[in-house]
């Protein structure tokens, strides 16, 4: 395994965004794993409606909540084509669910895996190398204050709670670090992004994680 | 609409600034985490919590499996 991989690096992450006052995290890190999912698999990198999948995805509670689990569960069951951000902007509250037809151009999804890695960390790595960014479900209770550096303290396994999607890890350093992409604006954290301790299962990284097969 | 009146939002900020302190005082490098104020300070714990921390991990936990095959095998 290599010290250092980041899918940034090969252009292949979407930019950050702002989920602003919706609470549909769970969204934003699934729209984001099929984003690179999508572009890994030889197509352009393009963001894609986060809103059609709060509006529409019935196993969730669009702005007030829901599942990596079960977003993709629901994308996978009805075979939805996510189309374009443009096509379907980000309202930052839950609307009624538009339906396009299946000639649209769109993307798909022909499964997903869902998997805990909180013994096998390095397994995680082999995964994000293999099949691209993860989705996954943390403790972000102290990330309300977070401005940068390695988050190794103040996180627990076990009271999962926030979305987010991990794109990388280095391990060059003294503490090795999973980068993390998060959805509340370039201007948290570490211009959008987190790092999170290796290893421990901090903030329990590797408690839920996911990913769509394309 | 709604919102706390300016006084006990400053409060709130104000417990944010100690909440910095502590959470700053376990570093013991330069790459540990760092707190500070953000676009969120002037959020109590549980204000942030209700609007940002909506997700959840599904109900049955036996869905999810550890590791079963080395993913470095794959092509």
């Amino acid at each position: 395994l290599p010290l250092q991989f980041d899918w940034r690096d090969k252009n292949l992450v979407t930019g950050v965004k702002n989920q602003l006052d919706c609470g549909a995290c769970w969204a934003f890190s699934i729209v984001g794993a099929i984003e690179s999912a999508n572009a890994i698999s030889g197509n352009p990198l393009e963001d894609l409606s986060v809103q059609q999948v709060i509006d529409c995805s019935y196993l969730d509670r669009g702005c007030n909540g829901g599942s990596t689990d079960s977003a993709l569960k629901w994308l996978n069951q009805t075979h939805t084509k996510l189309v374009r951000s443009s096509e379907y902007p980000f309202k930052a509250r839950t609307g009624t669910c538009h339906y396009f037809p299946p000639t649209e151009h769109g993307v798909s999804i022909n499964g997903y895996e869902a998997y805990d890695f909180s013994n096998y960390e390095e397994e995680m790595m082999k995964l994000l190398i293999s099949v691209g960014p993860l989705a996954v479900i943390v403790d972000a209770v102290s990330w309300q204050d977070y401005l940068g550096g390695i988050i190794q303290h103040h996180c627990s396994s076990g009271h999962s709670n926030h979305a987010v999607l991990v794109v990388g890890f280095d391990k060059t350093g003294d503490t090795p670090y999973w980068i993390v992409k998060n959805s509340w604006g370039t201007s948290w954290g570490v211009d959008g992004y987190v790092h999170v301790k290796m290893g421990e299962n901090v903030c329990g990284i590797a408690d839920f994680v996911t990913f769509p097969v394309m | 609409a709604g919102s706390l009146p300016s006084q006990e939002r400053y409060q709130v900020f104000l417990k944010s600034l100690e909440r910095h302190r502590f959470l700053n005082s376990d570093a013991r490098d330069t790459s540990d985490a760092h707190y500070g104020i953000n676009q969120f300070s002037d959020l109590s714990v549980e204000e942030f919590t209700n609007i940002y921390l909506r997700s959840h991990p599904p109900r049955n936990k036996d869905y999810y499996v550890p590791k079963k095959k080395a993913f470095g095998e794959k092509s």
